[in-house]
């Protein structure tokens, strides 16, 4: 799980069995007194593998929407509560966004890619487990899983903090100027997982950049299925590069939608599963 | 029977704020916050820092579970 705090901003990503959403009482509370007022809120998720093991307010999408109906303040008052489909039913993109304005724009227009991985090639979750007694705490181990599988290459610019979960999993920040990326790992055979995030400008030079980042991403995992959800202020083509990515490597685009969702902009919800390896 | 293991699916949240014109809470702002009210915080989500990084932009804690 990861946590990150900008001057008026704050991304906070929890797996597990965690009560994310019991996070915004106290958020808004600890903000006030700074004399910040909250101007817009974003809530996504996939589907669960557990869904029956989620504790309240995480029991259902309907009860997760209606626990931030009553939490926002009520001038964050252009709400949409989404699910975006897939042909498997098994995937589906759930999204909540508010906010105080509808015109609410992110400047500098920005994206962010959620990639969602499960059923992972074992050879490469097995990268994934400490070895028993092996005598490191989970900084040293995390650092020596960043090298072993290549993370480290993801995005060799980034400042990265890293761990190593015992007996098994991983989590890591990567921090470049103002962009973050994450990944976070359950390499357990019959439910592996694993997630990728990062945030871009659709206006850098850099598309050559996505591009390799996502072949980088998916080699990392060799995942059977994965979700890439990609979420821009305004209307473009970023989301075109994952297919143009990851197509070549033996991924095939099974299902593409969007919608559009106030202070959030477009989201773009895509699955792929491997065709040949 | 129903086997469970580990859910790996993040639930993700996002949060915007806008401050007044003060220079240290424009230039700072949340990232004032102690860490003490960010353990608070994550006291209610079930969840502890184990690791944090942070640059002259942003913060970043990579949390338990």
């Amino acid at each position: 799980s990861s946590l990150f705090v900008y001057p008026t901003k704050l991304i906070i990503k929890t797996c597990g069995t965690t009560q994310l959403l019991k996070s915004v009482p106290p958020l808004m509370s600890f903000a006030r007194d700074l004399g910040l007022s909250l101007c817009a809120c974003r809530y996504t998720r996939g589907s669960f593998i557990f869904p029956k093991a989620q504790p309240f307010p995480h029991t259902s999408f309907k009860e997760e929407v209606f626990y931030l109906e009553q939490n926002l303040p009520v001038n964050l008052c252009y709400r949409k509560a989404s699910v975006l489909p897939s042909k498997m039913a098994a995937h589906s993109w759930h999204v909540f966004a508010a906010t105080t304005d509808r015109t609410y724009e992110l400047v500098p227009v920005t994206f962010t890619m959620e990639i969602c991985m499960t059923e992972l090639d074992r050879v490469q979750a097995r990268k994934f487990f400490r070895r028993a007694n092996d005598g490191k705490n989970g900084d040293m181990a995390g650092g020596e899983m960043t090298q072993l599988t290549g993370i480290n290459d993801i995005n060799p610019s980034a400042i990265i903090c890293d761990f190593a979960f015992d007996p098994c999993g991983y989590s890591m920040n990567g921090v470049d100027g103002d962009r973050y990326s994450t990944v976070h790992v359950t390499p357990e055979d019959g439910y592996s997982y694993a997630s990728f995030e990062c945030v871009g400008a659709i206006y850098d030079d850099h598309h050559d950049n996505i591009d390799k980042m996502l072949k980088k991403v998916v080699q990392v995992f060799k995942p059977a299925t994965f979700s890439v959800s990609t979420t821009c202020s305004i209307d473009h083509d970023v989301w075109t590069h994952v297919a143009h990515a990851v197509e070549p490597l033996g991924w095939k685009c099974r299902s593409c939608v969007m919608d559009k969702f106030p202070a959030a902009g477009s989201v773009v919800f895509q699955t792929f599963t491997v065709g040949r390896r | 029977m129903a086997v469970s293991g580990f859910e790996g699916f993040e639930k993700r949240l996002e949060l915007h704020f806008s401050g007044d014109d003060d220079p240290l809470v424009l230039h700072m702002g949340l990232r004032l916050l102690d860490f003490q009210s960010i353990q608070q915080v994550l006291d209610a989500v079930q969840c502890n820092v184990i690791s944090a990084i942070g640059n002259q932009y942003f913060d970043a804690y990579v949390l338990s579970e």
